[in-house]
Order: C-alpha cells, then sequence, then structure tokens
C-alpha cells in the first residue's frame, strides 16, 4: 500500500512540469525511502532521473515496492484540477491498476479525488556508474535559463567552455553569433546567486539546445543548479529538492 | 558536420 501526502500540490505539479515534455509514459517506482523516476526521451539523448525522497512528504507510507506506471498527460490533466495550496495524497494498492489522487482544501473542507488508470510500461533501466566529472559548475538556476532561451535564437548548438575562472556559452548559426561569459562570483548574502567553478581539466562541449530547452524547465524547483561536464560525456544538469534531486543527463553532440 | 550522440553509447542498458 502506497500513501504519500505533500503539503502542497504546487510542489508535484512543477515537479512533473519540469519533465513531462522530455518523457511522456514513465515508470514511479515506489519505495520504503521514496519516489523513483527513471527515464529516456524518445530520441534516446536525454534522460531524466528523479528521486523524491520521503521527506519530501508530510506522510508517506510504503510497504513494499510498488511500480506505477504513469502517461504523464494524463497525469497533468489531473493536477491541474487541483488548487496548487490544496494538500495532495497519492494512494495506491500493492498491485494497483490505478492511483488515487486526492487533493484537500483543509480550509474549506473540500476534498477531490481522481482515479487515474496505469499502464504497464516496458523500459530498460541504464546503468549510470559514478562519473568522474572535469569540471563542475554551480550557478543560478534562471542564468541558465536565460543564456539557453537566448542564445537558441541563433543556433540549435550550445557550445559549454569551461576554464580556471569563466564558463563561456557559444552560439554560432545562420544569422550570426553569440556569446555569454559568466565568471565565479560568490554572493553571500544570497547563496543560490553564487557562480563557482570546480575545475579538474577545462572542458568544451556541444549540446542540442532543443534538449537545454527541456533541461531548464527544471528551474522553476531550485534557485541554483549545478552542471557537470567531462568531455565525450553525458552532461549531468542537477537540480536539488529539499529532500531528492531532478537530474537531467544529456549526451553531447560529437564532430564526426 | 557535428552528430547528436546517444545515451546508449555511454551507459550500459539494464
Amino acid at each position: 500500500m502506497l500513501e504519500a501526502k505533500f503539503e502542497q500540490a504546487a510542489f508535484f505539479k512543477k515537479i512533473i512540469d519540469a519533465f513531462k515534455d522530455t518523457v511522456h509514459l514513465c515508470n514511479f517506482n515506489c519505495s520504503p525511502s521514496g519516489i523513483t523516476v527513471q527515464a529516456v526521451d524518445d530520441s534516446r539523448v536525454l534522460l531524466v532521473s528523479l528521486l523524491i525522497g520521503e521527506d519530501s512528504f508530510t506522510s508517506y507510507r510504503c510497504d513494499h515496492n510498488i511500480t506505477l506506471g504513469v502517461d504523464l498527460t494524463a497525469l497533468a490533466k489531473v493536477l491541474k484540477c487541483g488548487n496548487n495550496d490544496d494538500t495532495l495524497s497519492l494512494v495506491a494498492e500493492d498491485t494497483p491498476e490505478s492511483v488515487l489522487i486526492v487533493f484537500e482544501d483543509t480550509q474549506k473542507d473540500r476534498i477531490s479525488e481522481y482515479s487515474l488508470k496505469l499502464i504497464d510500461i516496458e523500459s530498460d533501466f541504464l546503468d549510470i556508474d559514478d562519473i568522474e566529472y572535469d569540471s563542475v559548475v554551480n550557478l543560478p538556476s534562471s542564468d541558465f535559463q536565460k543564456v539557453a532561451r537566448d542564445l537558441s535564437q541563433l543556433s540549435d548548438s550550445l557550445a559549454i567552455v569551461v576554464t580556471k575562472d569563466t564558463i563561456k556559452f557559444e552560439a554560432n548559426g545562420d544569422i550570426g553569433t553569440g556569446s555569454v561569459i559568466l565568471k565565479p562570483f560568490t554572493d553571500l548574502e544570497n547563496p543560490q546567486n553564487t557562480v563557482k567553478v570546480e575545475l579538474n581539466k577545462p572542458v568544451l562541449l556541444s549540446f542540442g539546445l532543443k534538449y537545454l530547452l527541456d533541461v531548464v524547465k527544471g528551474s522553476s524547483l531550485a534557485p541554483a543548479m549545478s552542471v557537470k561536464l567531462s568531455e565525450k560525456t553525458p552532461a549531468l544538469f542537477e537540480y536539488k529538492l529539499p529532500s531528492g534531486y531532478l537530474r537531467f543527463y544529456l549526451a553531447p553532440k560529437f564532430e564526426e | 558536420t557535428t552528430s547528436q550522440g546517444r545515451l546508449d553509447g555511454f551507459f550500459k542498458v539494464r
């Protein structure tokens, strides 16, 4: 039996909104320690890895591992029916055919219940070993979102060049070129504004902006993010949750 | 020319 209650429906809505355009069908793996999702987009370029730890819930009970195969478009429709401030509970039997989604407005004593049909989803699981990254950049999520959106006007590729004291984003397209340079910066009062570079080796990698525009949808989940890069290796873009994370692994482009 | 890499080339499928 799964009974997982979020204090605010808005939190779960934001999580789903952050990756429902990347993958459409995915298994929510519920275990006693929380809920995880791993899913790859249809082109097998971008992988979503989500952990919602049990501390993300006001109450959480899951005695056995339970898999919920969910159509995210359908789930998003149901989530629209709840108000942001409602509590949201997910309830499912041990081998469920549907999941119950319950919204409660505690001030008005209003309870709304929706039952969402589950589907059998055959999915392979990609083993992501611990990757050693050549450079790790921490930066405000909104900065990265703006860079991706701005430079996507010029090109379908974004080059990221990290050296000891700069992070340079470059786009080169038919109408011209654009670049944005960020330098390390410490903001003690507002740590989320800090830009930090940890560097073992300088890196230069190129990514499809189409995919990066999906990645930056995670920005609403956390004010700061980290970008982990190694040559010829999928990059890791991470948004930390209060208990857990939303990670995107993106395969780079390469010169033939 | 640049090509888009795929995750399968990097991660093992289990």
